[in-house]
């Protein structure tokens, strides 16, 4: 169950709070709540019975009613995109998200990886 | 075809027809598998669709698709990487060998594909962490794939019940008559051993995986399948002492093994 790390991302997603806020802000801790949201949903299976994840999915709920946020809408905040390159090395600037092990793992052990393999007839 | 869970199972199945491989948040899988002669219970693969699912600021959703004599080292879109997002380039097709071999890199979820193409059919391979492989979405059909839960019962082939009948190429090219197209060669049970052993030296399940594909086909390409999806464990499984696999997994039940056909 990795619902701290869903935790952890939220409070650093928002850590100026959501009190106060203008127009631009409050569609920024929705984006926050709705990413926070996701996260949840995908530890669902490994996290069922801990008392974390179901605070936490409570919390968002209440928060998300509080705040008047969609749950549809995006989950990450809009970016400037650079110009597409022609080659396809990769981007030095790639956002972290995008490596998994970087992103996923930055404080904890690396993954555990599985393997599976269709072959023949 | 011959299936190595992410639990390392291992089975034969039959599974005729479209099935998915791998289905959750991430990542969808699926593989068409044809009989490999007419009328055959032993099936082989003739197509293979992967989707990458939209992921953030890292990529658009992609189709990869590969079918007999038709392996593309592109998207079906013509485009090599993830699009145009900020983190496009985590996800990317790199061909190893024209029309045979490619790899897909999907680092955002820290996953490696293979796909080659082995003779007529097609062969998948794929490294990814745990958390990606548990990440089903709820209501969902609760991660009911075959990389996952293996084959079901009823698909699966007994080996052992197989080799003990007498159902080798031999006699079978022998008991069709000269109505049905001949095969390429056909084996024994001993010179199909001998066969795989030219390039399988350790008797494990594909080393036995290519006697069976040698003695329901003839077709000796399926010796190389064996040879490369071992290759391809080499590359991507994490557990160097778990390469080789002795005991097949058995969950049939009584009144459910497979038969001649």
């Amino acid at each position: 169950c990795r619902i701290m790390k869903c935790n952890s991302e939220f409070l650093a997603a928002t850590s100026s709070g959501p009190h106060h806020l203008g127009i631009e802000e409050a569609s920024e801790f929705c984006t926050a709540l709705r990413a926070y949201a996701h996260c949840t949903h995908h530890t669902a299976r490994t996290c069922r019975g801990d008392l974390f994840y179901h605070s936490a999915v409570h919390g968002i709920d209440d928060l998300m009613a509080q705040h008047n946020c969609s749950k549809e809408g995006p989950t990450s905040p809009p970016r400037v995109r650079p110009p597409p390159r022609a080659d396809s090395q990769e981007r030095s600037d790639s956002p972290e998200i995008c490596h998994y092990e970087r992103s996923f793992h930055k404080h904890s052990p690396p993954p555990n990886y599985t393997h599976c393999g269709l072959f023949g007839d | 075809p011959h299936l190595r869970t992410f639990l390392d199972s291992f089975q034969t199945c039959k599974v005729p027809g479209a099935w998915p491989l791998i289905d959750n948040s991430y990542l969808n899988v699926q593989v068409t598998n044809t009989p490999v002669r007419p009328g055959s219970m032993a099936t082989a693969t003739s197509k293979l669709t992967i989707i990458f699912k939209s992921f953030q600021e890292c990529v658009e959703q992609k189709v990869y698709q590969a079918e007999m004599d038709e392996l593309p080292a592109a998207f079906a879109d013509g485009s090599k990487n993830g699009g145009d997002k900020h983190g496009a380039n985590s996800l990317k097709i790199t061909e190893k060998v024209s029309g045979q071999h490619i790899e897909i890199q999907a680092k955002y979820i820290g996953t490696t594909i293979v796909v080659r193409q082995v003779g007529r059919y097609l062969t998948f391979a794929v490294r990814m962490p745990e958390e990606v492989v548990e990440a089903v979405e709820d209501g969902d059909n609760q991660g009911l794939y075959l990389c996952l839960r293996g084959c079901p019962v009823n698909q699966q082939i007994d080996f052992q019940a197989f080799h003990s009948t007498t159902q080798t190429t031999e006699n079978w090219a022998r008991r069709k008559g000269p109505s049905v197209p001949s095969l390429p060669e056909a084996f024994t049970y001993e010179s199909a051993m001998a066969k795989c052993r030219e390039k399988l030296p350790v008797e494990d399940l594909y080393f036995q995986s290519c006697v069976f594909d040698l003695l329901t086909t003839g077709d000796v390409n399926f010796t190389l399948a064996a040879y490369y999806a071992f290759e391809d464990v080499k590359m991507l499984h994490s557990s160097k002492d778990k390469l080789h696999l002795y005991e097949r997994t058995q969950a049939l039940e009584p009144g459910n093994m497979a038969t001649s056909e």
